[in-house]
């Protein structure tokens, strides 16, 4: 369960969707 | 020395981009590697499609994911529905460790500005807590939520008239650095040694 204090936009930043890491992935 | 194995258009373009990017001619042709594995891997025209971004991001060529779908959108500059090689290195080179801070902030407002008004709108902040909680184990009351985006526009829109502007979001980074830690990528400082196979057939000295 996420904590209500968060940020949203550190939340949002936690997307699988935002990590570009993965396109360098052999 | 440049005898880069290509055609001499793309060539061109390499040297081109290497001028106008944060990275070197190596670095480019490192990237023209990653780029001709990604946009073969589904439909082999040398664009990077959706369904191939989508592959490379989560092994799943029909994953569907809202930001995903904006970073793709972000870097279609042409909004012709395929990312092309220099639309990838132009865009890529943002996520750079050493490109200016300033415009990784202005992509990441644009990402966030879903409908491209020029604001990051609260109801744009609830739609993408609500994708991150449906992509996620994360699990969360509607109260919450409400709280959550609520508590984020206090502090984030200054102006209080409900919106956040690009003035206001990069104060707000200012205070929460963290945010824009997936905009640099360490891969790119060493885009080389990332792909080694490929060093060793280069030719190229910078």
């Amino acid at each position: 369960v996420a904590p209500v204090t968060m940020n949203a936009f550190e939340l949002i930043s936690k997307s699988q969707g935002l990590n570009l890491s993965s396109l360098f992935e052999k | 020395c440049f005898c880069f194995k290509k055609n001499a258009k793309t060539a061109k373009l390499v040297l081109f981009l290497a001028s106008e990017t944060a990275f070197t001619v190596n670095e480019v042709e490192a990237l023209y590697e990653l780029f001709k594995k990604l946009s073969s891997s589904i439909i082999n025209d040398g664009f990077i499609h959706k369904e191939e971004f989508q592959l490379a991001l989560f092994q799943n060529s029909s994953m569907q994911n809202l930001f995903a779908d904006r970073v793709f959108d972000l870097f279609d500059v042409k909004r012709n529905g395929v990312i092309e090689f220099g639309e990838f290195v132009r865009s890529l080179s943002i996520f750079h460790p050493e490109a200016p801070i300033e415009d990784k902030i202005a992509f990441v407002f644009r990402l966030y500005d879903l409908q491209q008004t020029g604001y990051i709108e609260c109801e744009e902040v609830k739609k993408m807590v609500l994708a991150l909680l449906n992509e996620s184990d994360l699990s969360l009351s509607d109260e919450a939520v409400e709280s959550i985006v609520n508590k984020t526009m206090m502090d984030a829109d200054a102006k209080g008239d409900g919106k956040i502007d690009e003035a206001e979001w990069k104060e707000f980074v200012a205070k929460h650095p963290s945010l824009i830690k997936n905009m640099t990528l360490p891969y790119l400082k060493d885009i080389t040694m990332a792909f080694p196979s490929f060093v060793l057939n280069s030719e190229v000295q910078d």
